[in-house]
C-alpha cells in the first residue's frame, strides 16, 4: 500500500528538492514557484532537447502579481509535463487529478503546487539522466527522502506504459 | 517530517527504494 501523501508537507520537501537544480530564478519560498518560471527552468535542465528554447520562450518570465499570466504559464508547464510523459517516457499517469493551476496562480495553493512538483519529480526520476537526479535525492536529508519516496510510489502506482 | 524517524531500518528502506529506482528500466520507447 502506498502511504497517504500529506500534500503541504510534500510541497515543502519538493521545494527543497527543486532548490538543488540551482536555476536562475529565485526559489526560496513556495510563492516563488507559483508563476511557473522556476518549474519551466527545472524541466529544461531535466531534458533540454524536449524543453528547448522554443518551448521556454512561451513561458513569460515577467509576470509580477498578475494571476492570469501566472495561470497561463502554469498551463504551459502542465501541458509540457504531460507531453513529455507521453512522447518521451512513453507512459501515462492515470487516476491522478491534474493540478488545479487556477488555485496555484490565484491563491498560491501549496497542496496543488505540491501535486505539480510531484509530476516534475516523476519526469526527473524517469528521464535519461535519472541517475544524476536520484543520487542527488539520496544525498538529501532522510526526512525529505522519505517524502520523495512516498510521492514517487504514489505516481508509480498510477503509471501505465 | 514529524512522522519520520531516522533509524537503520528506515535508512535501509530508503536505500533499497532508490537503488531499485536506479536499476529500473525506463525511458523513451524509441
Amino acid at each position: 500500500n502506498v502511504a497517504t501523501v500529506d500534500r503541504v508537507e510534500l510541497c515543502e520537501s519538493l521545494l527543497t528538492w527543486i532548490q538543488t537544480f540551482n536555476v536562475d530564478s529565485p526559489c526560496q519560498t513556495v510563492e516563488d514557484l507559483t508563476n511557473g518560471v522556476v518549474m519551466a527552468q527545472v524541466l529544461q535542465k531535466i531534458d533540454p532537447s524536449f524543453f528547448d528554447e522554443n518551448w521556454m520562450s512561451k513561458v513569460k518570465t515577467e509576470v509580477g502579481d498578475n494571476w492570469r499570466l501566472k495561470v497561463s504559464n502554469l498551463k504551459k508547464v502542465i501541458k509540457g509535463i504531460l507531453d513529455y510523459n507521453h512522447q518521451v517516457l512513453g507512459q501515462q499517469i492515470n487516476d491522478f487529478a491534474i493540478p488545479d493551476v487556477n488555485l496555484i496562480g490565484e491563491i498560491s495553493d501549496a497542496a496543488e503546487l505540491g501535486r505539480m512538483l510531484q509530476l516534475i519529480l516523476s519526469c526527473a526520476v524517469n528521464c535519461e539522466q535519472k541517475h544524476e537526479y536520484i543520487q542527488t535525492i539520496m544525498g538529501m536529508e532522510e526526512s525529505v527522502q522519505h517524502v520523495v519516496m512516498t510521492a514517487i510510489q504514489e505516481l508509480m502506482s498510477k503509471e501505465t506504459p | 517530517n514529524p512522522q519520520f524517524r531516522s533509524t537503520a531500518a528506515n535508512e535501509g528502506v530508503l536505500a533499497n527504494f532508490f537503488n531499485s529506482l536506479l536499476s529500473k528500466k525506463t525511458g523513451s520507447p524509441g
